[in-house]
């Protein structure tokens, strides 16, 4: 399973 | 950064000359949908104070501007209702549905936060449409677009650096793709504002 990315964009 | 500008664009417009002519409602509508799905987190999720700024700018502005266009008694008037038809359904569906099939993780904030991911890619799609209808664009709403446009296009730039020179940095599909599309929606339109840029002309869209 692919590693969620960090939610730090708008 | 371009974003902004583009927010500050638009303001400036719309206060200094009180008019919202070539504006859609509707493209500011459908912003303003994606900004309240996307920005759920606004509280759980602490970024960096920028980064929470910059989410209540983008909020407040874009409410604001929906606010100037619906309810200022002068701008009101300058509004191009017959023109912008554009239906909002017929974009938000389709991102709900797909939003539903394609997610990461199906939970509430997932799902909404990737329809706003999906919605902003096509939010652009109704003032394209009214910029075509549009016989005199002006200058401020000219280069709101381009700014719009440009800072998708600025993203890709920019995943592009953090994907070579970041450790921790995952790959993001669904962003990726969903960027790649919009910024291909504003092709046409940077073509035709850099040609009359170039020419000195004033910017005008083929029918």
């Amino acid at each position: 399973v692919a590693k969620e990315a960090e939610k730090d964009e708008l | 950064m371009t974003h902004l500008a583009s927010i500050c664009l638009l303001l400036l417009k719309i206060h200094t000359m009180k008019s919202c002519a070539g504006v859609s409602l509707k493209t500011q509508e459908l912003y303003a949908l994606v900004f309240v799905t996307r920005y759920l987190d606004l509280f759980s999720n602490f970024v960096s104070m920028y980064n929470t700024i910059m989410k209540i700018i983008f909020l407040s502005s874009t409410f604001g501007i929906i606010w100037y266009m619906r309810g200022h008694k002068l701008v009101r008037q300058s509004y191009d209702k017959e023109q912008d038809t554009f239906r909002h359904y017929f974009l938000v569906i389709p991102c709900m549905v797909l939003a539903l099939v394609i997610h990461s993780k199906f939970t509430l904030l997932e799902v909404l936060w990737t329809f706003s991911i999906y919605l902003e890619a096509v939010a652009i799609l109704p003032q394209l449409v009214l910029l075509q209808r549009t016989r005199n664009i002006d200058n401020l709403t000219g280069n709101y677009i381009f700014c719009l446009g440009a800072y998708r296009a600025l993203y890709l730039l920019n995943w592009i650096y953090r994907y070579f020179m970041e450790k921790n940095y995952h790959a993001q599909w669904i962003t990726w793709m969903a960027g790649m599309i919009q910024t291909a929606i504003y092709a046409d339109f940077f073509y035709y504002y850099f040609k009359s840029w170039k020419k000195n002309e004033r910017l005008k869209l083929p029918a």
